[in-house]
């Protein structure tokens, strides 16, 4: 890990007082290559390691660490800070009159069916009553896994096989919903790329029809590179209220949670920990930003 | 970096940027930007307008270096075990590559070897009703090594050309779901009597290098000799190919550009480069 890899600079550089260029020049090599390898964003790399080091340099050091240490412990409590704050509870406070509505986007494959159970079940499980709408048309028995997760959770789902408009059953659903006085509705939507320009209108079109109380962009924790592209443009057109970083059970770095919170400025709220509709947790920053740094 | 005059300091950052955005890793980046400089230091690169071309080179040079994969068609049927992570594009590979041996005149038959995720069965099941391809499928939770025996059972005894057998997404982590993915592996050879002739990874595009983890722990478990890089036709560059044929010796295959059954083509390291700079 990181502080493996520095502590033959650790060593070295004892006993200086104040943070210099010079002192933290190796320090901050290995930050960098240690979030890229992470798979953080090229440009959010240089953009945090730059502010990082500003705000470290002249700071006096501690008297029992180096300043590369030190350097160390103000990137991961910068990193920290970031993605969220060391007290950050995510929370989804219900709207005064039900139903509220959360909608899901994301790439393909991402994780959005899956996390829609989870978030029906995360409500459910308080007594809520939760209606799952079934809006993905395009791929191959999309409704049918909806449809197994609700019958598996003793949840509600909202579909119409015969129906090939997106918006039309997002709003029938809706409109289901408030006859049926459920008090949530999450709506599935289908997976896309967002330089996809037909297929970000139709979720576009099905936000503006709905009006969600939350819109979440779904993103697997594995994503490279890419993550700020697609982020940003999910967000750009729907205004997205948070994120939910799935596959967080593997061992990827999970790199993409800064880049996507540096692209959007959204917080992360829910990480999916597992297939099992029950592996589904609050983000917390601390976790995130240890495994970032490896 | 295109049109630049010189090989300073800029230029390299720029090359650097422009790896490393393509998902290459941090180190492979470092390595091929070392080569750059060093054969303009030598003077085998004459100027930086030719960097371009030179880096084009480089990378088409790296991922050709592998042993073309042999198509083996001696035993039948010719099998091919589909597997990697959760939402990667298998089940949709699979429904690709049965369209494209049914349009060379191969008789063809999918196992849908994922009995665990919800409606993982009905989607493949979907995929050969319109591919009227046959589909061999089992209960929701039965043993997939039972589906799978079953299913290679009924294709030599239909005298099948192509098996192609799908599994559920899993990822290298978990022990227990890469141990059964083992003895599908020794079930599908039982019955064979031969091993799968093809065993591909599926691998996402948009993921950063996990991939190269991903690859490395299915090759170890299961001797995958290929691999299928989908969703290219994202922004994603997908340049975790390099890292994948260059230290595990793995061939790409194919790789995936839609969601359509026609969306697969095999893999050209020259295509796949000038895709890289666009
Ligand atoms: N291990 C793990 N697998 C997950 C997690 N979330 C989802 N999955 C799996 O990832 C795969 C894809 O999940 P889906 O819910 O189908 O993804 P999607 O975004 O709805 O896919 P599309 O609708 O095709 O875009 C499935 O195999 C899920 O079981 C997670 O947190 N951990
Ligand atoms: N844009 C694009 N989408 C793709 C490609 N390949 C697969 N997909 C989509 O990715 C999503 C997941 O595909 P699946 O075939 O279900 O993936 P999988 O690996 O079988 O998923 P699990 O079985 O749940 O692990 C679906 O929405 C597919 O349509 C591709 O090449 N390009
Ligand atoms: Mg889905
Ligand atoms: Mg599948």
């Amino acid at each position: 890990d990181l502080n493996e890899k520095l502590s033959g600079v650790f060593k070295r550089l004892k006993g200086e007082t104040r943070i210099s260029e010079a002192n933290i020049a190796d320090a901050v090599k290995q930050v960098r290559m240690a979030l890229l390898e992470a798979d953080v964003n090229y440009k959010v790399v240089k953009s945090f390691i730059a502010g990082v080091q500003e705000a470290a340099l002249g700071e006096s050091v501690i008297k029992s660490v180096s300043p590369a240490q030190q350097f160390i412990k103000i990137v991961h409590d910068n990193l920290v800070d970031i993605l969220g704050g060391k007290d950050y509870t995510p929370s989804l406070p219900l709207k005064p009159i039900p139903p509220t509505i959360i909608m899901l986007s994301g790439l393909q494959g991402s994780g959005k069916t899956t996390s829609a159970g989870k978030l029906g079940r995360y409500f459910s499980k308080d007594g809520k009553n939760v209606l799952l709408i079934a809006a993905d048309i395009y791929r191959p028995a999309a409704i049918d896994q909806l449809e197994v997760l609700g019958k598996n959770l003793n949840i509600d789902v909202y579909s119409d096989k015969k129906c090939k408009d997106a918006v039309k059953i997002a709003r029938d659903g809706l409109e289901y919903a408030k006859k049926a006085a459920k008090d949530i509705v999450i709506v599935d939507t289908a997976g896309r790329l967002h330089i996809d320009e037909e297929l970000m209108k139709e979720v576009e079109n099905v936000k503006k029809t709905i009006s969600p109380d939350y819109t979440f962009f779904v993103a697997d924790a594995m994503t490279g590179q890419d993550a700020v592209n697609a982020a940003t443009e999910f967000n750009n057109r729907l205004e997205i209220t948070g994120v939910i970083l799935t596959k967080t059970d593997g061992d990827a770095r999970g790199g993409a949670a800064l880049s996507i919170r540096y692209a959007t400025g959204k917080p992360l709220m829910f990480i999916g920990t597992g297939e099992k509709t029950e592996e589904f947790e609050l983000f917390h920053p601390d976790r995130m930003a240890s495994r970032i740094l490896g | 970096f295109l049109g630049k005059k010189t090989i300073d300091d800029e230029l390299l950052e720029n090359l650097e940027e422009f790896l490393i955005t393509a998902d290459i890793g941090p180190q492979a980046a470092d390595m091929i930007i070392e080569k750059i400089r060093t054969e303009y230091t030598r003077g085998t690169l004459k100027d930086a307008e030719r960097i371009t071309d030179a880096l084009k080179q480089t990378l088409t040079e790296i991922l050709s270096d592998v042993e073309e994969f042999n198509e083996d068609m001696t035993n039948k049927p010719y099998v091919i075990l589909v597997s990697g992570v959760n939402g990667a594009g298998k089940t949709t590979s699979i429904a690709k590559l049965a369209n494209m041996y049914k349009n060379a005149g191969k008789s063809v038959m999918l196992i849908a070897g994922d009995t665990f995720r919800a409606a993982a069965a009905d989607q493949l099941a979907e995929w050969g009703r319109r591919l009227d391809i046959p589909v061999i499928r089992k209960e929701d939770g039965s043993d997939p090594a039972a589906v799978i025996h079953d299913g290679l059972t009924s294709a030599k005894s239909k005298n099948i050309d192509v098996v192609i057998a799908d599994t559920a997404g899993r990822l290298h982590t978990k022990h227990n779901l890469m141990q059964e993915l083992v003895k599908i592996n020794k079930v599908a050879e039982k019955v064979l009597t031969y091993p799968v002739q093809e065993s591909i990874i599926v691998l996402d595009a948009t993921s950063g290098q996990n991939a190269l983890t991903q690859a490395k722990m299915f090759k170890d478990a299961i001797n995958v000799n290929g691999v299928i890089l989908t969703k290219l036709d994202g922004t994603a560059k997908g340049g975790i190919a390099l890292r994948i044929v260059n230290e595990l010796h793995l061939p790409i295959r194919y790789i995936g550009f839609g969601e359509s059954m026609e969306d697969l083509r095999p893999f050209n390291a020259e295509n796949f480069v000038e895709a890289m700079f666009n």
